[in-house]
């Protein structure tokens, strides 16, 4: 039984043992970024680590800290992205970006591309809480930041981005109810994470579907080859499927992973706080779990994982939990009813592969 | 003269309030995505390094070798940086792969740059979020189409936080 997502009952669904913590011996590092102008506050994490840390070797403290902190009040979203984070990819050095104290003609998400433009030496994980409606971005903005984004995986650094918390979206084209993706969840060249729910709220048991995941089908990039497959199974197993024209069959689709999004408890200027839910506490899961096996691969003498779509795809989600129950929400009209995509066994839009079954992963992950 | 952006949505988002025209004298700082060089063989550079059964799977690239491979042209450089300082631009810092290039100008001088354009301050909610932002298209010189992608810090404003603090779920029958 338990009372809310906690760092012991992420590390009992995930199968990580007390062991499953980095050594302290090699360079591996992992950095947060979030871009909502939210301070994060030290002491937030070290209250964290003392009430839910417990019972795994962690860092009391983040190793760099990217952008002014400290005056103004702590956010829930900062101190969420560190706390889980740092428990699940724990005693691994961790960055902290966030963007307080930038100019005011400054876009935040910007600067983040241009610091990863100027820093030969970064972390290899990167989780992202950060999204916008595809068709609000113009797309010389769009074709540009995905650019950026091949820049960082061609260093094999590895870009984790929340897939967004209105499950499928939803807006009107020519008076035609559509789906609405999200970027940078769309973007071919990041691993987009989606969220999942235990059945029981209250016990460690099988994951489903969080209705807010976001997923569906880029309006803008056409589908990656190393998706092609996946995608094509799923559409054409899937038994419930909305009608076609409220997505874009032939794009890149998403998410590719997934993680618990729901109920989560949350150190923010040192006031423990239940129940909070969103993909942007799937995302720094996932990646903990990722910086744990470049800690592996590192001790082994083997380079970071890198974009990790490809080697992902190819191995079909081995090492991941299916969760093939549960859909997400979308147009709230008669024709698809609030219902989006629905998840289904292998890759399907709302939880990609699945969850992280870290023994599992890491040994199919761990190889060259 | 063109538009770069045509189709970036101008719209002021839920939450944010104008608090009016900024004044011409004050300093704004933008950001001038140059265009690159190579992107296709760097995009053939990411599958190479990135797919398991390449020769080439995690035989990753400096950031130095990336900025040799994208660096914009000279031509390009040398159009965009007279263009700048022409107009008045200071304190222009790039970043290592050269494709960024970060400046100081004040309102008028923008305004005069970014044809159309037109900075307005907005604050949003509790935390008292300031930006500085053109809601109007901006346009550029012909001349510089080839050069330029976009320039950051007019349109687009800091995302909101969709994370929740839902109700505690109620499991009929289970936990008192």
């Amino acid at each position: 039984l338990h009372l809310g997502v906690t760092p012991s009952v992420i590390r009992q669904r995930y199968n990580l043992t007390a062991q499953d913590v980095g050594s302290g011996t090699t360079n591996n590092s992992q950095a947060c970024a979030q871009f909502l102008e939210q301070y994060f506050h030290a002491s937030d994490l070290a209250e964290f680590m003392r009430l839910f840390g417990g019972n795994f070797a962690h860092q009391e403290s983040v190793a760099r800290v990217v952008g002014q902190q400290g005056r103004g009040r702590a956010g829930i979203e900062a101190s969420l992205d560190v706390e889980y984070l740092m428990s699940a990819g724990a005693n691994i050095s961790t960055w902290v970006y966030s963007s307080p104290g930038r100019h005011e003609s400054q876009e935040p998400f910007l600067q983040w591309l241009l610091l990863l433009s100027n820093e030969s030496a970064l972390p290899h994980v990167h989780t992202v809480s950060y999204g916008d409606d595809e068709d609000s971005l113009s797309s010389a903005y769009i074709q540009r930041v995905n650019t950026e984004f091949m820049k960082a995986a061609a260093r094999g650094l590895t870009l984790l981005f929340a897939s967004g918390d209105s499950g499928a979206g939803c807006w009107s084209v020519s008076r035609r109810h559509q789906f609405r993706p999200s970027f940078p969840a769309s973007s071919p060249y990041v691993t987009t994470v989606g969220g999942t729910s235990f059945q029981n709220p209250f016990r460690v048991t099988t994951e489903i579907v969080d209705y807010i995941s976001g997923g569906g089908f880029s309006n803008v990039f056409p589908q990656p080859s190393y998706q092609e497959e996946a995608v094509a199974q799923f559409l054409s197993s899937s038994p419930h499927l909305p009608p076609s024209s409220y997505f874009n069959a032939s794009g890149r689709a998403y998410p590719d992973v997934a993680a618990l999004s729901d109920g989560y408890w949350v150190v923010s200027n040192s006031v423990p706080i239940p129940w909070v839910s969103g993909t942007s506490a799937s995302t720094p899961v996932f990646g903990g779990i990722l910086s744990l096996i470049n800690e592996h691969r590192l001790l082994s003498g083997l380079p970071p994982l890198g974009f990790l779509n490809p080697r992902l795809y190819q191995q079909r989600g081995a090492g991941l939990f299916d969760v093939t129950r549960g859909c997400h929400e979308s147009c709230l009209n008669e024709e698809v009813q609030g219902q989006g995509f629905c998840s289904g066994p292998g890759w399907d839009p709302v939880t990609g592969w699945g969850t992280p079954n870290f023994p599992a992963l890491l040994k199919a992950l761990i190889k060259p | 003269s063109y538009s770069p952006e045509p189709d970036q949505q101008r719209t002021l988002p839920p939450g944010w309030v104008s608090l009016g025209r900024v004044d011409s004298e004050e300093e704004l700082s933008l950001t001038f995505a140059l265009r690159q060089q190579n992107v296709e063989r760097l995009s053939k550079l990411v599958q190479a390094v990135s797919d398991p059964g390449s020769p080439h799977y995690g035989k990753y690239l400096t950031l130095e070798d990336v900025a040799e491979l994208v660096r914009p042209s000279p031509l390009t450089f040398r159009t965009v940086q007279k263009w700048l300082s022409a107009a008045g631009a200071r304190n222009c810092h790039s970043v290592t792969t050269q494709d960024f290039l970060t400046c100081w100008l004040s309102v008028r001088q923008a305004e005069l740059l970014l044809s159309g354009a037109e900075f307005h301050r907005y604050v949003r909610g509790p935390a008292e979020i300031h930006v500085i932002r053109s809601l109007r298209p901006y346009q550029l010189p012909k001349a510089l189409a080839p050069h330029v992608d976009f320039v950051g810090g007019l349109h687009r404003f800091p995302p909101t936080s969709s994370l929740r603090q839902r109700p505690e779920p109620q499991v009929s029958g289970t936990v008192g």
